[in-house]
């Protein structure tokens, strides 16, 4: 779950 | 988003607009690594490929329009129209010595053996290392346009920013990603040298020349 709020990174 | 994510951003936006402008309006590409240029085209293309898949916000999917439109434009300047400025006898890096060690690093490290995940895991690596022909580049002229090293520490700025902004986002919302950080760290450690030349050099209104 950690992975996918990275993910609203550039 | 935070305050260090959203100026980490901001200042990644202005390298990329400071690198397009300097090549337009001076209409020469001279000093600049077409090399590393086609890196960041490659980091951007392998990391924005859910751009079509996932919508997080129009902040991310404007941004990342922008990045993409601008690196490719900024390759198609270096190698299409101004091609004639492109120093390429001093733009020698072996990019195959970067892009090898960072497939093989992708496949063998990462959260997940997905396709998308390998492709954002291999651009995260790339990317801190995507600097590296330029700033041989620099290193083997012993000298660098000083539009050119605003572009450098804007961009070295960035990921340096986004440091902070996963120390936040550690401490606030119990979050952390070491492939980020640990890439990221690197990005910033390999700019550190410059850094130092451009606060006590160009800072100081003197052009930025290696002890050659």
């Amino acid at each position: 779950q950690g992975r996918t709020k990275l993910k609203d990174e550039l | 988003m935070n305050i260090f994510r959203l100026t980490g951003d901001l200042s990644h936006l202005a390298a990329i607009i400071i690198l397009l402008l300097k090549i337009w309006k001076t209409r020469s590409c001279a000093g600049i690594s077409g090399k590393s240029q086609i890196l960041f085209a490659l980091v951007f293309t392998t990391r924005y490929l859910d751009l079509f898949s996932s919508f997080i916000s129009l902040y991310n999917t404007v941004m990342k329009v922008i990045y993409i439109m601008c690196a490719y434009a900024t390759v198609y300047l270096i190698y299409g129209k101004f091609k004639a400025t492109y120093d390429g006898n001093h733009d020698t890096f072996r990019v195959e010595f970067l892009l090898i060690p960072v497939v093989l690093l992708a496949v063998l490290i990462n959260h997940a053996f997905a396709p998308m995940e390998i492709l954002w895991t291999f651009s995260i690596y790339l990317e801190s290392v995507a600097i590296l022909p330029q700033l041989f580049m620099i290193s083997k002229t012993g000298e660098a346009e000083t539009i050119t090293t605003h572009y450098l520490f804007f961009l070295g700025l960035y990921r340096t920013l986004y440091l902070f902004n996963w120390i936040w986002r550690f401490y606030f919302e119990g979050f952390f990603d070491l492939i980020a950080v640990v890439a990221g760290l690197v990005q910033t450690i390999l700019y550190c040298d410059f850094f130092y030349l451009y606060i006590t050099k160009v800072l100081k209104g003197k052009k930025l020349s290696l002890p050659a």
